[in-house]
């Protein structure tokens, strides 16, 4: 585990984002785009991963991906209890390195226990102050949430956590969990066995889980479309489509393909002459009229008269594409 | 764009995320430089639209005319560079991805 700066972090790592603009400006603009949430430290952690490739092309964690997922804080017996969702991992993610980070409280020491002062309230009693307990130490429990009732609920990790003098960010490794178990629902509860002043509160300083994985599909084609050409920005029960913020009306005009009359088959229309001779000929001249290289359908006969053999029934109607040999053979040629 | 010149080469584009409606979710960056390739592969091809072996071959049967109907080579990106990008899943996470080939370093006839 590694331990982070103190919270005070991400403010000052969002101010230090703010002042370096670098060239282009990108995380600025990220942190104008996060708005409110550009205060939490998964946010700004992300943001200094993006300007760290940025400027040096350093790949995250060895690979092409990093996932964020902010914890969803409950309470449970008044205790604060952490939810991960973490079902936005696409398949193809394959998994490297996870770390769960979290903010530990300055440890509240416990109250120095004076000795009994003998004889009390003498002038120049000698009071011995004992020293401090040691402070409580905390534990990190992981359970998995996933549906499978075999498993649900079940410790998927513990960790005793040696409270820092002062309150600050630390961070886990659970990459070896997070390969095995592909749980995609977990909790987390970081348990100091003492119970908690007040019910706690969500803050910016919720925990957060971060994957660094290599998307095996992104070389392949499109594959920026795959995660970033999403929905369509107006919701499909939108009534009135809003205008996109800043698009202006648009000039062109949608015109749907006209379709003249219900299309019934595929035949060619207007095409209702009979051959002028027999489909079958095997000659023709150029100055004679092309001779239609249609011959009229034999209707598929039904079952009980395919007995039948030979019994022709031509029905000028529709018609085929057929060609004469002398045609396939130039045809062929070609 | 009137002076750039006719061979196949590397044309500028910057392409601003908000122009293809995706700034909604793209926290970083907001655009960025990713180029294109235009320009002629006509008989003879110069070296610096380095054409592979059969864009050379396609080209001269083109020129003598032996088979009607065959186009000229094609002016495309050659070598590519990745970009990562900053954005927000479908449950509002943040996602840094590098995605291959967004921008055009080279352009050749293939």
């Amino acid at each position: 585990s590694h331990t982070a700066p103190a919270w005070s972090a991400p403010l000052a790592a969002v101010r230090g984002l703010r002042e370096d603009q670098d060239s282009h400006g990108s995380a600025g603009d990220a942190v104008a785009a996060l708005g409110p949430s550009a205060q939490d430290m998964v946010a700004v952690h992300m943001l200094r991963l993006y300007e760290k490739y940025s400027r040096q092309g350093a790949r995250p964690g060895g690979g092409n991906t990093v996932r964020s997922f902010r914890a969803r804080m409950e309470v449970v017996d008044q205790k604060a209890m952490y939810f991960f969702n973490l079902t936005s991992m696409q398949d193809s993610e394959m998994i490297l390195t996870a770390t769960f980070h979290f903010y530990t409280e300055p440890p509240r020491w416990p109250q120095v226990r004076e000795a009994m002062c003998k004889p009390p309230r003498a002038k120049n009693a000698s009071c011995r102050l004992l020293p401090p307990g040691p402070p409580a130490r905390q534990h990190l429990l992981f359970r998995s949430l996933s549906q499978n009732s075999a498993t649900q609920g079940l410790l998927r990790g513990a960790m005793t956590l040696v409270p820092p003098p002062r309150g600050l960010w630390q961070a886990k490794d659970i990459s070896a969990r997070a390969r095995g178990d592909g749980e995609l629902l977990l909790s987390a509860q970081l348990d100091s066995g003492e119970k908690e002043l007040g019910v706690p509160k969500p803050s910016p300083r919720g925990p957060y889980i971060l994957i660094y994985a290599n998307d095996l599909a992104i070389a392949e084609p499109n594959s920026v479309a795959v995660t970033l050409q999403r929905y369509d920005p107006f919701p499909a029960g939108d009534p009135e489509p809003r205008a996109a913020p800043n698009s202006s009306a648009d000039p062109r005009v949608r015109r749907a393909a006209q379709v003249s009359g219900p299309l019934l088959d595929n035949e060619l229309p207007g095409l209702d002459e009979r051959p002028a001779h027999a489909p079958h000929a095997h000659h023709y001249h150029k100055h004679e009229l092309w001779p239609s290289p249609f011959r009229a359908l034999k209707p598929r006969p039904g079952r009980k008269d395919r007995r039948k053999k030979g019994q022709d029934t031509f029905l000028g109607s529709s018609q085929v594409l057929d060609f004469d040999e002398k045609t396939m053979q130039k045809a062929r040629r070609k | 764009q009137w002076d750039e010149p006719r061979v196949c080469s590397r044309r500028y584009l910057k392409v601003d995320f908000a122009d293809i409606g995706w700034s909604e979710w793209v926290l970083s960056p907001k655009s960025f430089d990713a180029y294109y390739c235009a320009g002629a592969c006509e008989f003879p091809m110069p070296k610096v639209v380095r054409p592979s072996n059969h864009a050379t071959i396609q080209s001269i049967v083109r020129a003598v005319g032996i088979v009607p109907g065959i186009p000229e080579p094609c002016c495309v990106p050659d070598k590519m560079n990745s970009l990562g990008v900053l954005f927000l899943d479908e449950n509002r996470n943040v996602v840094l991805k590098v995605y291959p080939n967004m921008s055009v370093e080279t352009c050749a006839c293939r």
